[in-house]
């Protein structure tokens, strides 16, 4: 299985 | 005063069409340079990035940059209102708390307002890396959808891998598992129909396919669709939209246990 990653940690805020 | 008017409404309700499926509701950043919107859908997983120029409007007044929060089923129930071939024009004051969207057949003879409340949304802006990316695969996008749709009828996950030879696109679930594999062309006559590959090295990423196929709602702006991919990034898929802009959607990639 599988695991769903999060864009979060992909991204930073601005 | 904010003012945007494009000749066919078939666009706006194309582009609606691509993104109410991820999103319930958006703000539209609106400035001299055209209409933005950046949203992530409600699991964080999935990021809509729609850009339309001011310069591919028909006509286009942007006296002071403003966001308008929408409600994008409401947005949709107004839009269906309209004629694919009507001028649509979208309006608000400065400040307003309400947009108007203003519909007008080709001979003028029927002239439609609907004034939709805006909304406040506390939507924050996330700043995307520029990313030189290891593949870079574009298709038709009739083509990648056909393969999205047709897969995801055998498990939750595609496994897409792309070296120079192609791209495959891997399925497995409980009732087995399919492979759809496409060759580079070499097709100049068709560039419409060709399938072509940049590669700097390969890469296999697995992805939801229930997002990759909400990401096919954007099919109808544009006949290609381009797919950027590096290891451990999100995937970005964009269509871009003729003379007006483009809609990149980014998406998290599944990684193995």
């Amino acid at each position: 299985t599988a695991t769903q990653v999060r864009l979060d940690g992909f991204f930073t805020v601005v | 005063m904010f003012e945007a008017r494009l000749t066919s409404a078939a666009t706006l309700k194309k582009v609606l069409e691509a993104v109410k499926e991820l999103l319930n509701e958006a703000s539209f950043d609106c400035s001299d340079s055209g209409i933005q919107l950046q949203a992530m859908d409600n699991s964080h997983v999935s990021l809509v990035s729609l850009t339309l120029r001011s310069d591919g409007f028909d006509k286009y007044r942007c006296d002071r940059s403003l966001t308008m929060g929408m409600n994008l089923a409401s947005m949709s129930k107004i839009l269906k209102c309209a004629n694919n071939d009507d001028t649509v024009t979208i309006k608000a004051q400065d400040d307003a708390d309400t947009v108007t969207f203003v519909f007008e057949s080709k001979k003028q003879e029927k002239i439609s307002d609907y004034e939709m409340k805006l909304m406040n949304l506390d939507q924050e802006h996330l700043g995307i890396p520029e990313t030189d990316f290891s593949c870079v695969i574009r298709m038709p996008s009739v083509e990648f959808a056909r393969i999205v749709r047709d897969l995801a009828q055998f498990g939750e996950t595609v496994l897409i891998c792309c070296t120079k030879e192609g791209v495959k696109f891997s399925v497995s679930g409980d009732v087995g598992s399919a492979n759809v594999k496409l060759a580079q062309t070499n097709n100049f006559d068709k560039e419409e129909e060709s399938v072509s590959i940049e590669m700097q090295e390969p890469v296999s990423l697995s992805f939801a396919c229930q997002y990759l196929i909400s990401f096919t709602k954007a099919t109808p702006l544009s006949p290609r669709v381009q797919l950027s991919m590096s290891s451990n990034v999100p995937l970005v898929v964009e269509y871009e939209i003729a003379e007006l802009g483009y809609i990149r959607y980014y998406l998290a990639p599944k990684i193995e246990d």
